[in-house]
């Protein structure tokens, strides 16, 4: 990819725990525009997973975008996402360059 | 207009 155009890695994470296991900060309208994950818990869904990482910046989730979403209403989107019975796993589109593509 | 001061919201799931 060229400068301006940061990769994102897909990332599937299995609901194999009670709790997804991670806090964001961040969200429209703040210096962090788009949700960076800063915590992720031991025995949550997303540490068994493997992939997420804390600092990446999350873009989509479930293939919605999270662009525009102010902190509250991305935290909805992501919560209702792992709350969803449909589908065993959440999608994330993340990347590891903070910026707000 | 300008962002907010960053407000150090955090959200655990």
């Amino acid at each position: 990819p060229g400068l301006l155009e940061p990769t994102s890695t897909l990332v599937r994470v299995m609901k194999s725990a009670s709790t997804l296991g991670i806090a964001i900060e961040g969200g429209a309208n703040t210096r962090q525009p788009l949700p960076r994950i800063v915590t992720i818990q031991r025995g949550g869904s997303a540490h068994n997973c493997g992939q997420l990482k804390v600092g990446q910046v999350i873009l989509e989730v479930n293939g919605l975008s999270l662009r525009g979403h102010e902190h509250r209403d991305a935290a909805r989107i992501i919560a209702e996402a792992f709350k969803n019975k449909e589908k065993d796993y959440v999608d994330f589109l993340v990347t590891d360059f903070n910026v707000a593509l | 207009s300008p962002p907010k001061e960053y407000e150090d919201e955090v959200t655990f799931f």
